[in-house]
């Protein structure tokens, strides 16, 4: 169990006595394995283990009697301030409608974010509009409806129009309807299909959203940074969501994404229901991926 | 690390980062290493091989055993000659059950089998309407019943019109769940009560889909899902990304659970049978 393997691994630091910077090296080798475990990407491990290293080095950490203590603070406070300081939060329009954005790969909990998002912005007193605009996948544009008819919130669709144009057409139709925010779903796609990556890059152009997110799955391994990188690139979204945390996947993704984008992770995904977004807490989503 | 000869500690860091970025896992990763580096000093500087050969030669040795199991007989799977073959299809959520079950149905009306699909998904949005257009895309029967309803119930009424309609193949989708959710495992395992009270060999193949993209967490999944149900075979999707996927080599190695198609798009015709040979090559591109 990693949890106890990180413990081990930090009790050890902690119960020793003086350290030399050989027991240090050993020890953050050590957290460098777990990190690795936690789904932490690669190069992402690598430059944590080193600047831990760095500030542990420091004669401050080696002089002290509880050197162990000093390094464990150090390793969960570095962790704490990578995820970012503190959550950042949505941007609103001065004239409305608010125009958000779900984008990711397939699978990642786009529709059921927007759902949320939605029943979130509601309980803000806000009056929600949500637009199915991937045309795409079997049943996707189904599968909001029902969302939209189990949540009582508003759904925007049209036949035999592209999504830039579903997006375009779905903001006059908030504007006539009174819906002060738009949340736009659109298809999961891979980074690395050109025009499926165009065609977002042509919504954001045309559509001007306020707040684009970056949903990804919270179990993703080290192909997280890739794709993360990559929807940067074509959209420099506004924040990203982390979905299915309500398992037991350490969520190293978190840190990777962090870490390589500097994009706010702001929202959590715990569960199925639409009543499960919840903010990002930095620290403790630390304490997660250290175990 | 292609082209060079000598397994020196700047090519093994380069090694460890190919492997370890392909999701393959730390400890697997480091027993290859350890081989790498025995083999390095027993071979000693000579060594001419090319450093992707030595280690795909390694990678098919830590597997040794599970090399012969994950030989993935294609042929026999779309010919099971047993009627109907039911095949149930459980995973944690989004990895691409629903997709793969409609690329499946393709293949076995490829081969000249009938089949028919039941809507085991009764609870998330859209499910069943979305099961539907891959039943008609690949010309299979279709089973459901109305949002809400017990999956067991759809299953056992799958099963009657299989028997029934004398189909070759029953394929049964089953809403994603994480393996973590006591009470959605036990409706899993209610499930499969419910074929295996009906026809005792049911379900002949229960195939757990996992997503490429997904990192260590798809060990405890495989783990979970083959002590609750139990485990013939993995599917492991959106290998058409710059996801890896070789997490399957430490479930191989470690559960014994062979790998038995891929899915490479969101189209009907992107299954492919695993091929392990192919996979650790394509570990090193
Ligand atoms: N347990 C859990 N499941 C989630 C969460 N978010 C989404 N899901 C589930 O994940 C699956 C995929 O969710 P979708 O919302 O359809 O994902 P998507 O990104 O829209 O998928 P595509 O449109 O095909 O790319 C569904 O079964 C959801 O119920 C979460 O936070 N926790
Ligand atoms: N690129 C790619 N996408 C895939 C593949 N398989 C499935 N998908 C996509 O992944 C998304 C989720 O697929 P589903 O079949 O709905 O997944 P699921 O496991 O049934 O999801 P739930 O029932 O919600 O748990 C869809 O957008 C599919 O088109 C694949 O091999 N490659
Ligand atoms: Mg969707
Ligand atoms: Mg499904």
């Amino acid at each position: 169990d990693l949890t106890r393997k990180l413990d081990h691994v930090l009790k050890k630091i902690k119960g020793q006595g003086k350290l030399s910077e050989k027991n240090i090296a050993d020890s953050l080798r050590e957290v460098r394995k777990v990190l690795l475990e936690a789904d932490v990407n690669y190069k992402v491990a690598k430059e944590f283990v080193k600047s831990v290293q760095e500030k542990s080095l420091g004669q401050a950490v080696l002089k002290s009697i509880t050197p162990g203590q000093q390094i464990v603070k150090i390793i969960y406070d570095e962790l704490t301030r990578l995820m970012g300081q503190s959550t950042a939060s949505l941007r609103f329009a001065n004239i409305p409608p608010t125009i958000f954005m779900a984008t990711g790969l397939q699978g990642s909990g786009k529709t059921t974010f927007v759902g949320k998002l939605a029943l979130y912005l509601r309980g803000q007193k806000h009056s929600p509009l949500m637009v199915a605009a991937d045309i795409y996948r079997p049943a996707a544009i189904d599968q909001l409806k029902t969302i939209g008819k189990q949540l009582n919130i508003p759904v925007f669709s049209e036949d035999g129009k592209n999504p830039i144009q579903i997006c375009w057409d779905s903001i006059q139709q908030a504007r006539q309807n009174g819906n002060d925010v738009v949340i736009f779903d659109t298809a999961g796609r891979l980074h690395i299909d050109e025009n499926m990556m165009k065609e977002l890059s042509e919504i954001k152009e045309k559509t001007k959203p306020h707040n684009i997110f970056f949903v990804a799955d919270g179990m993703t391994g080290q192909d997280a940074v890739k794709a993360a990188t990559e929807f940067n690139n074509w959209l420099a979204y506004d924040g990203v969501v982390l979905t299915k945390m309500d398992g037991d996947a350490r969520g190293g993704a978190a840190l990777s994404i962090k870490a390589v984008t500097g994009k706010p992770i702001m929202f959590v995904g715990m569960g199925e229901k639409f009543n499960t977004l919840e903010q990002f807490h930095p620290d403790r989503m630390a304490s997660r991926i250290l175990g | 690390v292609t082209g060079k000869k000598t397994l020196d500690e700047e090519t093994l860091d380069a090694i460890e980062e190919i492997l370890i970025t392909s999701d393959i896992g730390v400890e697997t990763v480091m027993e290859l290493l350890e081989r790498l580096r025995k083999r390095a000093r027993i071979k000693g500087e000579d060594e001419t091989a090319e450093i992707q050969d030595i280690m795909r030669q390694e990678l098919k040795s830590v597997l040794s055993d599970q090399v012969e199991r994950s030989a993935s007989d294609e042929k026999s799977f779309f010919n099971p000659g047993v009627t109907p073959f039911v095949i149930m299809v459980v995973g944690v959520n989004g990895t691409g059950k629903t997709t793969t079950i409609g690329k499946l149905a393709h293949r076995f009306r490829k081969e000249g089998k009938s089949v028919i699909i039941a809507a085991g998904d009764t609870f998330r949005a859209g499910a069943s309407e979305q099961l539907n257009i891959w039943a008609e895309r690949s010309g299979s029967d279709f089973v459901r019943h109305q949002a809400g309803a017990d999956p067991g119930a759809v299953v056992f009424d799958a099963l009657n019109a299989a028997v029934a309609r004398r189909k070759d193949v029953l394929i049964v989708d089953t809403a994603g769940r994480l393996h973590t959710k006591v009470n959605l495992m036990e409706e899993l395992k209610k499930i499969r009560r419910v074929m295996t009270k009906l026809i005792p060999e049911a379900p002949h193949e229960t195939l757990l889909v996992l997503d490429a993209t997904t990192g260590q967490n798809s060990i405890r999944q495989a783990e979970q899902f083959r002590d609750i149900v139990g485990l013939t075979g993995i599917v492991l999707t959106k290998l058409d990304g710059t996801a890896k996927g070789g997490v399957v080599l430490t479930i191989l190695k470690e559960l014994g659970i062979p790998v038995k198609f891929i899915g490479l798009g969101e189209g009907i015709e992107d299954l492919a049978a695993f091929d392990l040979n192919t996979f650790i090559d394509a570990l090193f591109s």
